[in-house]
């Protein structure tokens, strides 16, 4: 039997939202632990890595590690469906090819029950190395998707630059050149305003934009964004999902023969 | 220009 409780249905529209441009259809892996899911895009290109732990929903019950392969389009219309202040509870049995989605109003004078059909999906987890990485940027989620969105006009690439002083965003096209450079700040009012560096050796990668502005379909997650870069790997963008996981979004860089 | 890379060209699989 496999039951999670989530108070505030709202978090899991979020992140469908935010996986459903780049994946068809994902694996929900169940486990004691909590909920986790790891799939690439269909180029290969990008991967999402979410992890939902399950002392952070309001009730969690995994008797059995159970694999849920979903359709992410049928699973957006279920969601869909839900009020954002509806109580969402996810029932499957062992073995079981449903999934049940009961949304419940506050005042609980509504009940909804959808159930959907799973999926056998072929699963392949690819293992992620453990690696230092020479920048770790933070800064407002919504600048990031802001930046993004801004360079994409001038070209298919963008070229991340960190250095002590500070992250450069570059784009160049038929139409010209931009360049966003943002420094770290030295006092906000909010943290989440802040821009922070922590650098071991400056980098400059290259990546597509088409990815960023996918990953920033995660903007309202969490009012932060993490990027993490190494020369000639690939990027780590992190939104922490309030006190119950993160969404990482690893995506390949651009790199010259 | 330079070129995409895949992903499993970084990441293993198991």
């Amino acid at each position: 039997m496999f039951e999670a409780r989530l108070v505030q249905s709202s978090i899991l529209k979020k992140v469908l939202e935010a996986i459903k441009e780049l994946l068809n259809e994902a694996t929900f892996d169940c486990s004691d632990s909590g909920i986790q899911l790891q799939a690439m895009d269909n180029s290969h290109v990008s991967l999402v890595s979410l992890n939902l732990r399950s002392d952070g929903f309001d009730k969690y019950r995994c008797d059995r590690n159970l694999s849920m392969g979903i359709n992410l389009a049928s699973m957006s219309k279920i969601m869909k469906c839900a009020g954002n202040d509806d109580v969402l509870t996810m029932k499957a049995q062992d073995n079981a090819d449903l999934v049940t989605f009961m949304f419940e109003s506050q005042n609980q004078e509504k009940v909804m029950d959808y159930e959907m059909k799973l999926m056998n999906l072929d699963q392949e987890h690819l293992g992620i190395p453990e690696t230092d990485y020479s920048c770790v940027i933070k800064l407002p989620s919504q600048e990031f998707a802001r930046i993004v969105r801004d360079l994409s006009q001038f070209g298919e690439s963008v070229v991340i630059s960190c250095t002590k002083e500070g992250i450069k965003f570059s784009a160049g096209g038929d139409i010209g050149n931009a360049n966003i450079k943002l420094a770290q700040t030295s006092n906000v009012d909010k943290d989440e305003d802040a821009v922070t560096i922590e650098m071991q050796e400056p980098v400059s990668l290259t990546f597509a934009c088409r990815y960023l502005n996918s990953f920033a379909k995660a903007t309202p997650l969490s009012p932060q964004v993490q990027l993490s870069m190494s020369a000639d790997v690939p990027l780590v963008v992190e939104y922490k999902i309030g006190d119950i996981g993160h969404i990482r979004y690893y995506l390949a860089p651009k790199i010259e023969d | 220009d330079p070129k995409q890379t895949k992903i499993s060209k970084f990441f293993t699989s198991p």
